[in-house]
């Protein structure tokens, strides 16, 4: 799954993310990808979200509105990202699953929850203060 | 009454605040922008969407091209044709775009037979007043946009699939039925005693199985 967060000049935010879902689902399941809160969320007025991992659990939280919705509280993308991740630690301790985030100033984050085999997550940054796309790896919580 | 006798406190306090409006902390905030990130090392889409934005196309324009971009690499066998089929071996095609502006989304998802699936997410914002569309209709609605009906089977997809028969099926996603889910293959029926345990594992998801 690839989930995207753009940020203009001006501080219009947009988000999608594409996906072709979990190998070996049932016919006619549908994870978080599609779904607004879910995969992924834009606010103009805040920032964006984008989720990624286990769809069946992400969804349930609506992780991407609650990342936009902490960064309209002003809270630091890191933070809001990692708000989001520990509100579905407490009901799903070994979910896999990640989120990015960006506010409206351009500043960003991610965070993802730390299990067996998971322990890192990365993620691609573009924006004048970087030469070109970088990958920058987070460690999970 | 007082509010507006607020004498030369309030005053300092709204030159303070455009004082600081005019700080370098502002100033970085704006060289900070534009800015595009992307779950997971997809290099290729994150290029894609960069370039979009230097040549003057629009955030949701960036998005689109950047998420595109993945769905013809097949980044990573989760996104685009070809990977993660489904129980009867079909590769389907979940997707949705948002416009944090108008707060517009578009969204398709258990697309079928079309490759371009957050293209047509983009369609769904521009020709309906619809939010999200699903399965074959979202698929009839795509070749009306103009998207052609493609295999999304490749080699890797059938291989995938027939390893996962030769495995008994394992692992999936049933649970309470017969026979056995975690030994043997369907066709499941409901078992009569319905256990009520949310296993809260990841065993069946990975960085190369995920939303």
């Amino acid at each position: 799954t690839i989930g995207m967060v753009v940020i203009g000049v001006s501080g219009t935010v947009a988000s999608g993310t594409s996906t072709n879902g979990a190998i070996h689902k049932l016919p006619g399941r549908v994870g978080d990808s599609p779904i607004a809160g879910a995969g992924s969320y834009a606010d103009s007025t805040a920032g964006g979200a984008a989720a990624t991992g286990d769809g069946d659990i992400m969804m349930r939280f609506l992780p991407s509105y609650q990342a936009v919705e902490y960064m309209r509280m002003g809270t630091d993308p890191t933070v809001a990202c990692q708000k989001v991740i520990s509100r579905i630690q407490k009901y799903a301790p070994k979910f896999f699953g990640a989120i990015i985030c960006a506010n409206t100033t351009g500043s960003y984050g991610a965070a993802c929850n730390k299990i067996p085999g998971f322990t890192q997550f990365h993620f691609m940054v573009s924006s004048p203060l970087l030469s070109r796309p970088t990958e920058q790896v987070v460690d999970c919580i | 009454m007082a509010a507006g006798r607020g004498g030369g406190w309030q005053g300092v306090a709204v030159a303070l605040l455009l004082l600081a409006a005019l700080t370098p902390a502002g100033a970085a905030s704006a060289a900070a922008l534009p800015v595009v990130i992307n779950t997971w090392a997809f290099r290729t889409a994150a290029e894609t969407a960069w370039r979009v934005l230097e040549s003057g196309g629009s955030e949701l324009d960036a998005v689109e091209k950047g998420c595109s971009q993945c769905e013809i690499d097949q980044c990573d066998g989760s996104v685009g044709y070809g990977g993660s089929p489904d129980e009867s071996g079909e590769t389907t095609l979940d997707a949705m775009i948002m416009d944090g502006n108008t707060m517009e989304v578009g969204a398709v998802a258990d697309l079928r037979r079309v490759k371009n699936a957050i293209g047509v997410a983009r369609k769904v914002i521009e020709y309906t007043k619809h939010t999200l569309l699903v399965g074959e209709s979202a698929s009839l609605f795509a070749v009306r946009m103009g998207f052609p009906y493609e295999d999304l089977t490749t080699q890797k997809s059938l291989s995938l699939y027939s390893e996962w028969l030769n495995q008994n099926c394992q692992p999936n996603y049933w649970k309470n039925v017969v026979p056995d889910s975690s030994k043997s293959c369907g066709p499941y029926k409901r078992r009569e005693e319905v256990t009520y345990r949310e296993e809260h594992t990841s065993s069946q998801r990975s960085v190369h199985n995920h939303d």
